[in-house]
């Protein structure tokens, strides 16, 4: 079912937290009175995070969020590229009522996390597709 | 100038219930247990730090450029490539495909006593049970560090083998599997790998059969020698060569986000 969130629609662009800059794809334009999704970079640093004692590496990593209004968002086990082909049908058959999406992203990159265990181990995680680094929007 | 005003004036603090919240959803998007609590007493320090940065620089090159590494590059040379192993396996590939990597300290070291007959020996132990659920082992290696030792003649052979240890037996030698064997000349040093992924995987399956390696050194006359005679390091040597172990997993399915 669609969703139609009236408080999301009031939105402003200075909604925006502070540090994280707006997107490339902020003039994005507004469907039927509605905002699509958009683009913003966050930046999330362990040493702000107090956690630079137990993650050795990276400092820290930046990675995009949307900000909108998305209408089948993402669940258990969808990814961020199943969610925007889902949405982008819908707005191909109902383009007054959903927006188009633009959050598909078309190059993801993986992101490694060095960190401490409990037995004084050092772990390495590896996560493939995590950071979007070209959005297709 | 405009635009970033107007940000600065919508920033608002967070509660200290947000915050939490906050970390949590990015502990559970990164699949960070979260801080560790070192159980006490603290167990040595071992130079797995300094390999494992090395590994996640060499990992983290691999994604900027978008190469397909098919060897350990040079930057890691400093602790991930053995300067004197002579066969160790293509770890590149195995680096290039694993989920996980993860080192192990060395939590016991037996000694044959020098008084005892010979042949030396010298035995290691490492804890495998905190694993990465749903994930496999692809390679494992044992890694320890042989230093420069007076009155060692450089042209000798030394050969270093490595066992599991199966079983143990009351006042009897315990029954062995060989693990790895190298051949190195006594006049070098730098880091040595050994091939123990068959006994990590002997140990996963059943964790109470994990009784340890144990390391003989031989010379080409067969005549045993200790080793720390031959200059390999152990708990008590500095702590960027430490002994460890380091085991690589890789996923067997995709990950599957829980819905948050």
């Amino acid at each position: 079912a669609l969703r139609h969130n009236t408080q999301r629609r009031k939105k402003h662009k200075n909604d925006l937290p502070h540090p994280n800059r707006p997107g490339l794809f902020d003039q994005t334009p507004v469907s039927n009175g509605r905002h699509a999704c958009k683009k913003h970079e966050l930046y999330v640093s362990f040493s702000d995070l107090g956690w630079k004692d137990w993650v050795l590496a990276p400092p820290g990593y930046s990675a995009y969020y949307c900000d909108g209004e998305c209408d089948y968002p993402l669940g258990s086990c969808m990814n961020a590229t199943n969610h925007a082909l889902i949405q982008l049908v819908v707005h191909l058959i109902k383009p007054d009522e959903v927006p188009k999406a633009c959050c598909a992203p078309t190059k993801l990159s993986p992101i490694s996390v060095l960190f401490y265990d409990d037995n004084n181990n050092v772990i390495l995680k590896k996560h493939r597709n995590m950071v979007v680094k070209t959005c297709g929007c | 100038g405009q635009m970033e005003g107007m940000v600065h004036s919508s920033f608002r603090r967070l509660s200290g219930r947000e915050k939490k919240e906050m970390q949590k959803e990015i502990l559970s998007i990164l699949g960070l247990p979260g801080r560790p609590r070192p159980h006490p007493p603290l167990r040595p320090p071992s130079s797995a730090p300094l390999f494992m940065l090395d590994l996640y620089h060499a990992v983290s090159a691999e994604g900027d450029e978008g190469l397909s590494v098919g060897f350990i590059p040079e930057s890691v040379s400093h602790a991930a490539l053995p300067t004197l192993s002579t066969h160790t396996p293509p770890l590149g590939t195995v680096v290039s495909e694993a989920d996980t990597v993860m080192s192990f300290v060395n939590l016991v070291e037996h000694e044959r006593d020098l008084l005892q007959p010979r042949p030396y020996w010298k035995e290691f132990r490492f804890d495998l049970t905190p694993l990465p659920q749903g994930e496999t082992v692809t390679a494992a290696e044992f890694r320890i560090y042989k230093s420069l030792t007076v009155g060692q003649k450089a042209n000798r052979t030394l050969h270093i083998s490595v066992y599991e240890i199966q079983r143990e037996k009351r006042h009897r030698e315990p029954e062995l599997v060989l693990l790895d064997m190298q051949s190195v000349p006594a006049g070098q040093e730098g880091w040595l790998a050994f091939d123990v992924t068959s006994a990590s995987n002997h140990w996963l399956l059943q964790p109470r059969s994990n009784l340890g390696i144990r390391l003989y050194v031989e010379m080409e006359d067969d005549r045993s020698l200790s080793a720390g005679w031959v200059g390999l390091v152990g708990r008590r040597g500095p702590r960027s060569k430490q002994p460890f172990m380091v085991t690589f997993f890789r996923a067997s399915q995709a990950p599957c986000r829980p819905p948050r």
